[in-house]
């Protein structure tokens, strides 16, 4: 699991 | 904003190459993942948008025969390696997970936060700065800042919404504008061009 989450800010 | 300057007056005058170079830097590294993820046509559009123009920014004042004549390369004497080693440094020790593309995009975060420093310290030596390069950096100093909102929201809408890398760095890079926005609403206020103290 990637905790930085999905990256979707510019 | 800034190509409309640029393209309109076929004039760099005020502008730090450094800074843009450095924001072409921080784009490239941080939308590597255009290459393998997908979040939406928004969101690809932008990033492909950014480095786009950013290009387009640095190509002007690079290689434009009129525009890079309009380049006060003397003024612009900020060091890239002051900015560019300790953001790498952090980037390699704070990060989420060590791998080259999370380092890379971490990195530019970071980077990203103290890009605006060598168009602030040219802005301060230019007497008379025009009025779309101070609406250029009041804007870009608003566009992350508008983000503090935004993160505030999502921090109480959604479950797993946390990203301290992201909201430190967006913070630290707002309140680096913060003297600048100070003279420019003053400046605002009492319909008078922008003037930095030395």
């Amino acid at each position: 699991e990637d905790e930085t989450g999905s990256k979707d800010e510019l | 904003v800034l190509l409309l300057k640029i393209r309109a007056t076929r004039s760099c005058r005020g502008i730090s190459l450094k800074t843009q170079e450095l924001y072409a830097l921080v784009f490239i590294c941080r939308y590597l993942d255009l290459f393998y993820s997908y979040i939406s046509l928004y969101n690809t559009v932008m990033k492909v948008t950014y480095l786009a123009t950013a290009f387009s920014i640095v190509r002007y004042m690079r290689f434009d025969k009129v525009v890079r004549q309009t380049y006060d390369k003397e003024q612009d004497t900020f060091r890239y390696i002051f900015l560019i080693a300790p953001c790498a440094l952090l980037a390699l020790v704070l990060n989420h997970r060590f791998s080259p593309t999370e380092v890379l995009w971490t990195f530019s975060i970071y980077l990203e936060a103290v890009a605006i420093l060598p168009q602030l310290v040219l802005m301060q030596r230019t007497q008379n700065i025009d009025n779309l390069t101070a609406n250029y950096v009041a804007l870009l100093g608003a566009y992350r800042g508008f983000y503090i909102l935004n993160w505030i929201y999502r921090f109480a809408t959604e479950k797993h919404y946390r990203q301290w890398i992201v909201w430190i760095s967006g913070v630290a890079q707002t309140a680096l504008y913060a003297d600048f926005f100070y003279y420019y609403a003053l400046c605002w206020k009492a319909n008078q061009r922008l003037q930095l103290p030395a």
